[in-house]
């Protein structure tokens, strides 16, 4: 069973990754976020935590028995269990794929839309027009795999949820309207389940879906 | 042939400006 | 051992991950990358292709048992035997790592510099600089990582090599003329060593570092 560390700033949905899949395998993991233990900006800058995580990035997990991990996905996998990441190697395959997916066809879409929301980024017009079509059609790709399947991989939660789950969590809160994810509704149907999870809210809290679409923060 | 294929890719080619912009943002909330 | 058909188009570093690992694993891979067999812009835009694959993207794999993965990751890690994967849970979750590393730190960078030097792309000499900067960075990471190591993970080929060296190919023969790539003399040991396995050479051919730095193709 893992136990460590894993530095990070408060609310960072990469490290949610970890600490929900935690939550399943019964990993001991304590987070250090805050002064004194942890301050995003310098403590990751020290010659010292450079030396553990020569990216200088967040999250990183360090072990009780000196393990070090960093990018979210891996720190994620190695504090799960074997049914999270998927007992067969195709199960196991198919959790891989959909991490990717995350990263690759949610992520930069999503930022490119919220990140102007939320004072993060300049708005640009085009860019987020295109980002939303983008989403539209994660979305419908996600609905399409969805409508006879309860979770992404076989019949029970696996890091495949959990992963694209804490990738969506910025745009269902702050754009994806009603309106909006209408069309979507296996994808609602999972989401909701997904996060009404006890492992899932004992780290995201109550997760609430957007009213009203975020304009960008001028 | 294999580099207007390779042209078709789609990659995140402004991904340093949002890890940029995210850990600058990130950075002032934590003060 | 799985078995089954590989749809790429031709030359895809992508699919290079997938075949090195079936060299290794002896899974067996049928390529189909060129008509009549597949037709990249065509077949992957057929409604038969997209049902299986929805994202209409390649590499994507179907096995001879009707398995279906996409990513060119997962496929990889589908095809490989549990050496290329990592047999411990650490050195699984490190190859996990080394295989986002590849894709989040190394394809971005390496994309922008490489691209307008092929006429694919704008130039942009901002762009372009800044990325020459980020190659820096990730090879004195790998290159620091390399100085007490063979390879990436525990003492022999896995799938954290496969996937960075594939990741890498692009910028060794196009850009990284022996002026840049000096001192980076661990990585250089590194992959020449994985390129010059016969796993590797039978899917790669003779990889031949870059004498000259491709400028871009106006």
């Amino acid at each position: 069973m893992a136990a460590g560390t894993l530095y990070t700033y408060p609310e960072n949905w990469r490290a949610f990754k970890a600490l929900i899949a935690a939550q399943y395998s019964g990993a001991k993991i304590t987070v250090h976020c805050t002064p004194p233990e942890f301050h995003f900006g310098q403590t990751n800058k020290t010659p010292e935590f450079l030396k553990k995580f020569p990216l200088g990035k967040v999250p990183a997990f360090e072990g009780d028995d000196g393990f070090l991990v960093f990018e979210s996905n891996a720190i994620a996998y190695y504090v799960s269990n074997d049914a999270l990441r998927g007992v067969s190697k195709e199960s196991a395959a198919q959790v891989i794929q959909w991490m990717n997916f995350a990263d690759s066809e949610i992520i930069p879409p999503a930022s490119t839309w919220v990140f102007p929301t939320l004072g993060i980024m300049q708005y640009n017009k085009q860019a987020t027009e295109h980002a939303k079509d983008d989403v539209k059609k994660v979305l419908s790709i996600l609905n399409e795999h969805l409508m006879t399947r309860t979770f992404l991989v076989g019949d029970r939660i696996s890091l495949a949820d959990v992963t694209v789950v804490c990738s969506l969590l910025w745009i269902f809160k702050q754009v994806l309207e009603p309106s909006f994810r209408q069309p979507y509704v296996n994808v609602i149907r999972w989401f909701t389940t997904c996060v009404n999870q006890p492992q899932f809210k004992a780290v995201l809290g109550e997760v609430k879906l957007c009213e009203k679409m975020a304009q960008f923060d001028a | 042939m294999e580099t207007t294929c390779l042209g078709q890719e789609k990659i995140w080619f402004d991904k340093w400006r949002f890890d940029d912009a995210e850990r600058q943002f990130y950075e002032q909330q934590n003060g």
